[in-house]
């Protein structure tokens, strides 16, 4: 078996694909 | 319990994906075109979207929408687009929306649409505003009889058609109640402004003409003072009978 040695993983940017953004405020 | 398998028919996509995005325009177009009362609303975030693959072909976007009343009113030519959405300070109104968008090779057409609209609450206006007003009931006994005396303001000002109301859309009662402010839209009746005697007789005209007006009541001691600001928009076919992107029918609810 073939082990990948550990790697440091930088954390990535958290993907919030919903809901959108703001177009104007929050009410 | 839920059919097996069902969670995996529809796709995912991001809220703010270019392809959601297009869906929304569509879908909001088509809202204010279909708008025959209230104001027209500008999209303020994509909520929710599902993409379920529709049988023989294209796929359905299933989507949910938050909207935000502009200052345009339903009837008012102008492009949504170019409508300012309304300050958080003059008690905003939002709108909750369901769409269901058809694509099939690459259009947009909006299959069904269902929205509920409300105020900001007070609580929340009046912690960040204190002292805005905060909208009235439309059959509040002040805000009638403002919206009767701007209407009648403005028939007694205009050498044109009398105009009738078509509906209050918004008002607020100011400080110490002593000034009430309207909002309403008016029509074009087949009678003189000048000439009326009896407006119960006065129709609309065949190739209706709208307009819309802010009125402002205030009471002095024994008397009142009345302001009025109208704009009579060009005459127009009715929104019902005006052209929408095809292809029809869509569920307007």
């Amino acid at each position: 078996s073939v082990v990948q040695p550990s790697v440091p993983v930088a954390a990535g940017p958290v993907v919030h694909p919903c809901p959108g953004r703001y177009r104007h405020f929050k009410v | 319990v839920s059919p097996p398998m069902i969670g995996l028919l529809y796709r995912e996509v991001n809220c703010d994906d270019p392809e959601s995005e297009q869906a929304a325009m569509v879908a909001m177009d088509y809202l204010n075109k279909n708008l025959f009362r209230g104001y027209k609303h500008a999209l303020n975030r994509i909520e929710k979207v599902k993409v379920w693959p529709r049988r023989p072909f294209g796929e359905v976007f299933e989507m949910e929408l938050d909207t935000l009343e502009t200052t345009c009113h339903a009837l008012d030519p102008t492009p949504a687009a170019n409508c300012s959405v309304r300050p958080l300070v003059e008690h905003a109104v939002e709108g909750d929306c369901d769409f269901r968008v058809l694509k099939q090779a690459g259009q947009f057409t909006v299959l069904s649409v269902k929205c509920d609209s409300s105020p900001d609450s007070r609580e929340d206006l009046k912690k960040m505003c204190p002292d805005c007003p905060v909208l009235a009931p439309l059959n509040h006994t002040k805000v009638v009889h403002a919206a009767d005396a701007a209407l009648k303001a403005f028939n007694t000002q205009t050498n044109g058609s009398y105009f009738q109301l078509v509906e209050l859309t918004r008002a607020n009662i100011g400080y110490l109640s002593r000034t009430t402010y309207v909002e309403f839209a008016m029509a074009a009746t087949d009678c003189a402004a000048q000439e009326v005697t009896d407006p119960t007789k006065c129709n609309l005209l065949a190739e209706k003409q709208y307009g819309f007006c802010k009125g402002t009541v205030t009471e002095i001691p024994r008397q009142e003072k009345v302001s009025v600001t109208c704009t009579v928009f060009p005459p127009q076919t009715q929104p019902d009978n005006s052209p929408v992107a095809s292809p029809p029918p869509a569920t307007l609810l």
